[in-house]
């Protein structure tokens, strides 16, 4: 059940967006935090054919199946996560980048992030003021059980804050801005340990910004319904 | 031989020099005056993926700016103005496609915008520098060698760091979609360049006649997650002037152990 061909025709010159049939599977190897378990990883690989032609494309992926659940606790004012219906203690690092002349090699991010493992860290924070991290270090984190909290580009620089006073209302450009950030999110969704997306550093994103975000990483109502004993409620 | 479908990294071979030392176009360099290294030469090997900063350190016309105080003898762009860090970047790359084969021109990441020249002609790379740029030129791409070379330009507002220094300067750079820490924080350094760069992955990408576009993977649970379901969906392209009679495959496999895989 874990192997799937659809036929599907595709006119001259178009886009379209297609949707498999799910997939099942009974009792799937979990993808789990450092400290929680393993981080079992699935090879998921999309390939098209066309006829006449032979393979158009082909599209691999690693693919950890884990739910990822946060909410602001009233009491505390802190965020509780939980992992697969467990809570989680967060011990958390947090990250700039890896390089300040952004040399991004595997290898660095190999080594940065297998030492927040061997740390006991379960973690890291990429800081609104530094990159939307590289598939490359996603990788690892997938690899070494890190989760990610990545944050967008809102900072003291765009806050209204500082001496001198920032502008108030963000970049200037927030039609660019908004680009951006959704091209960010389809490069990185599928990796299982991005964990929470975040506006910006210590504050909200302006109005409008703040608003497209929300919008834009809402669940589909198809994922809203929380999981129970006996399946979706 | 045909080049294969998917992805061919271009990571080495890369020349860079400042645009104040470029005396061509850029469809000259990609015509007939290709550049090359040399004594009298003012191209250097560059550091691709990276940033301008990083190109002048390995060619050691800068000093690593993270060793001792030596960030203070290179000048900020704030001072220099915009076009002493505006660079270009050239390499060639060999390509050979069928007929029915499309190519794909591929920038994961530039800071802050560019032009491209590829083979003499021109394409934008517009501003932003968390966005990918996906460039068709197929109908550009010559089998055998072909000629690319890229004009990097700064972000627009680079700003300037007061004399006391500051926490993010005077905050120009927020202005613009880019990085932020740039201009100096309460544990940075300012980046003289602001990271100007070629600072992420560029490759090539070849298809057949339907690509496949950024597919997202997402799971459900049931029973206390004793069931999963694995949804996928995805954006399919076909360049092709006819229909494309697809079949579109999707298979999950996991190693056991060793090499042992189970579909």
């Amino acid at each position: 059940e874990h192997l799937q061909t659809q036929h599907l025709s595709i006119p001259a010159g178009s886009r379209v967006q297609y949707t498999f049939p799910e997939l099942f599977f009974y009792k799937p190897n979990l993808w789990w935090p450092n400290g929680m378990g393993k981080q079992s990883l699935y090879n998921v690989v999309i390939t098209v054919d066309v006829k006449g032609y032979g393979e158009s494309d082909l599209y691999s992926q690693l693919f950890g199946f884990r739910k990822i659940e946060s909410h602001i606790d009233n009491a505390t004012g802190g965020r509780l996560f939980k992992v697969n219906g467990q809570p989680i203690f967060i011990r958390g690092g947090n990250w700039i980048l890896s390089d300040g002349l952004l040399r991004l090699s595997e290898k660095r991010y190999k080594t940065d992030i297998k030492f927040h493992s061997d740390m006991n860290f379960n973690m890291i924070r990429c800081w609104g003021g530094g990159l939307a991290e590289r598939p490359e270090f996603y990788y690892y984190c997938d690899i070494y059980g890190l989760l990610v909290w990545q944050e967008f580009w809102i900072t003291g620089d765009v806050d209204g804050r500082g001496v001198p006073v920032s502008n108030p209302n963000g970049p200037l450009d927030h039609d660019l801005f908004m680009l951006c950030a959704r091209d960010t999110v389809k490069l990185l969704r599928n990796h299982p340990s991005l964990a929470l997306w975040v506006g910006g550093n210590e504050q909200v994103p302006p109005d409008d910004i703040n608003k497209a975000l929300k919008q834009d990483l809402r669940l589909h109502p198809h994922f809203e319904k929380s999981i129970n004993g006996s399946g979706i409620s | 031989m045909a080049t294969a479908i998917g992805k061919t990294k271009l990571h080495s071979g890369w020349l860079g020099t400042r645009d104040r030392d470029v005396t061509v176009t850029g469809v000259q360099l990609t015509t007939t005056h290709p550049p090359s290294l040399g004594p009298t030469s003012p191209w250097v090997e560059a550091v691709v993926p990276g940033t301008v900063l990083a190109t002048l350190v390995k060619s050691k016309e800068l000093p690593d700016p993270f060793y001792g105080l030596e960030n203070e003898s290179i000048i900020d762009i704030a001072d220099s103005g915009r076009q002493w860090y505006t660079f270009w970047y050239f390499t060639t790359f060999q390509c050979k496609l069928l007929g029915t084969q499309h190519l794909d021109l591929n920038f994961r990441g530039i800071n802050y915008y560019a032009e491209v020249y590829l083979n003499g002609h021109k394409k934008d790379v517009p501003r932003g520098m968390f966005r990918r740029h996906s460039l068709d030129v197929t109908d550009i791409v010559r089998n055998g060698e072909n000629l690319l070379a890229v004009v990097v330009y700064p972000p627009d507002h680079p700003g300037s760091i007061p004399p006391e220094g500051g926490q993010g300067g005077d905050h120009e750079i927020g202005k613009d979609v880019a990085t932020q820490y740039v201009e100096g924080w309460d544990w940075m350094c300012p980046i003289r360049d602001r990271n100007t760069g070629i600072w992420d992955e560029v490759s090539i990408y070849v298809t057949g006649p339907v690509k496949i576009i950024d597919p997202h993977l997402v799971s459900t649970f049931y029973d206390n997650y004793k069931r999963a379901y694995l949804h996928a969906t995805t954006e399919l392209e076909n360049r092709s002037t006819s229909v494309a009679e697809c079949s579109l495959n999707i298979q999950v496999t996991t190693e056991l152990e060793g090499n042992i895989c189970l579909v």
